[in-house]
């Protein structure tokens, strides 16, 4: 079946900050666990994230959240060396 | 402000510098001036001094490039990622990558060239990101900053001469 707008776009949002915690928080690349919504790590690695970037930790993919990874930004990940 | 784990830094204060290529927005002497204002801006801060090479390897070398260029960290396109660089070291190690995807510029209307400039030169010398919102070591680029009073933040200042101390006298 073809997704919604709301499902896509989900979809989208979620494959964003797959890529941005992989690139910049070190989350191991495994599509199938991210899918799988292995909750404790996404969480935990988007707590991360905005943890260190200053933004309110909630652990959820919220507006100010995806806000900042569509920022342009530094190549060099600001975890795992 | 952080470091690299186990603190890489320069085990001098005379350090060269190289550009390799040039990124077509901008005409060279414009690229030059930034990346020699950028150098500058630590110079003030720290005993460090940089010199220009023209060929061969220098500590720092400088460059444009898309996508994959060769170091396993692609670059991504227009936007995103912008630029990376590698902590002291020899060969690869120093050396900072422009995406040339990316709309380099003199001023605020496009990625300002010289505060990305800055920004990676931090990594060259031994700085990691900082979660400081006012650090220029902080990794996401902020296009509101007011070229003409730029300055480091003490977050930035602590950072550098934590690695190599202050100016001398």
């Amino acid at each position: 079946c073809p997704l919604s707008g709301a499902a896509k776009e989900e979809d989208s949002n979620r494959d964003l900050a797959q890529q941005y915690l992989e690139k910049y928080y070190n989350l191991e690349k495994d599509v199938k666990q991210f899918r799988r919504k292995d909750g404790n790590l996404i969480v935990k690695k988007i707590q991360e994230m905005q943890k260190f970037l200053g933004l309110e930790v909630t652990g959820k993919l919220d507006t100010d959240t995806l806000e900042v990874m569509r920022k342009p930004r530094c190549g060099v990940p600001d975890v795992g060396h | 402000f952080s470091t690299f784990p186990s603190m890489p830094k320069w085990r001098k204060t005379y350090l060269t510098y190289r550009i390799v290529n040039y990124t077509p927005d901008l005409p060279r002497d414009a690229v030059d001036s930034a990346i020699e204002k950028a150098l500058r801006v630590w110079e003030e801060v720290t005993p460090l001094t940089f010199s220009r090479l023209y060929e061969g390897e220098a500590d720092i070398m400088i460059s444009f490039a898309f996508k994959e260029h060769g170091d396993f960290y692609s670059f991504d396109g227009p936007g995103h990622s912008l630029a990376h660089a590698y902590p002291p070291g020899p060969g690869l190690y120093g050396d900072i990558h422009f995406d040339d995807d990316e709309k380099w510029t003199e001023d605020a209307s496009g990625t300002n060239l010289f505060l990305v400039a800055a920004h990676e030169l931090g990594h060259s010398l031994g700085l990691f990101h900082s979660a400081n919102t006012e650090a220029l070591m902080y990794p996401l680029y902020n296009s509101f900053t007011e070229l003409s009073r730029f300055r480091l933040s003490q977050d930035d200042v602590n950072g550098i001469q934590s690695l190599y101390g202050p100016p001398p006298a």
